[in-house]
């Protein structure tokens, strides 16, 4: 997955 | 998530029950940056506005409440219940020469040029830095309280303990994110000086006071 996709991180 | 990630969003809950704790006990916020606690509030909001369009667990949801809401109220109890006890000139770093060019470098280095990925990548950006203020007015005393050291030591391990995270992410699932890898070895180096005295003295049971 691309990082841009989801930023799932606080 | 996995126990880097997990430890350090603890770690960062941690540091703001240690800070509340602080005002509370000592009824003062002496030491305490109310610039470097402004930036966290718009870190917060730029980042986590996000809530309202990107569902991403329950976890990341009530987490995202509880940053925006603590970071609020300790803005509340520096700015108006101990403001007596607040001294406007040791906090003198010109928070402009943050949030400028954080918002520059974010318009030019993000993935993608739209709002609420601009909005994200400032966040990023000015987390990195927004200790800048606190650590200036610490370096301006020389000294500072202890329990406000815990504080600020685990503020600092909770962006130290995400590069782990990253490291594991990378070699389980092939993510990377460049944007918030870089900033966030950043911001872990800016604690190094601090991180430094706080073992060496703090946890020796010494007084944090840094050389004159």
């Amino acid at each position: 997955a691309k990082p841009s996709e989801a930023h799932d991180e606080l | 998530m996995n126990v880097f990630r997990l430890l350090g969003d603890l770690a960062h809950l941690a540091s703001i029950f240690i800070l509340v704790h602080k005002m509370h006990i000592t009824r003062s916020c002496r030491g305490i940056s109310f610039k470097t606690q402004a930036l966290y509030v718009l870190v917060f909001l730029t980042r986590y506005l996000d809530l309202f369009w990107a569902w991403i667990s329950w976890y990341n949801f009530l987490m995202k409440i509880f940053f925006i809401s603590s970071s609020c109220y300790i803005l509340y109890l520096v700015h108006y219940r101990f403001r007596p006890t607040y001294d406007p000139s040791l906090d003198t770093f010109k928070v402009e020469y943050l949030v400028g060019p954080c918002f520059v470098l974010a318009l030019i280095f993000n993935y993608h040029f739209d709002f609420s990925e601009i909005l994200w990548t400032f966040s990023i950006y000015l987390e990195a830095v927004a200790i800048f203020p606190q650590l200036f007015m610490m370096q301006r005393t020389g000294e500072a309280e202890t329990i406000t050291t815990h504080y600020l030591a685990a503020l600092g391990v909770y962006r130290a303990l995400y590069i782990p995270n990253w490291i594991y992410r990378y070699y389980t699932e092939g993510t990377v994110d460049p944007i918030a890898i870089v900033a966030g070895i950043v911001q872990t180096g800016l604690y190094l000086d601090f991180f430094y005295v706080y073992v060496t003295k703090v946890l020796q049971g010494q007084k944090f006071e840094l050389p004159a």
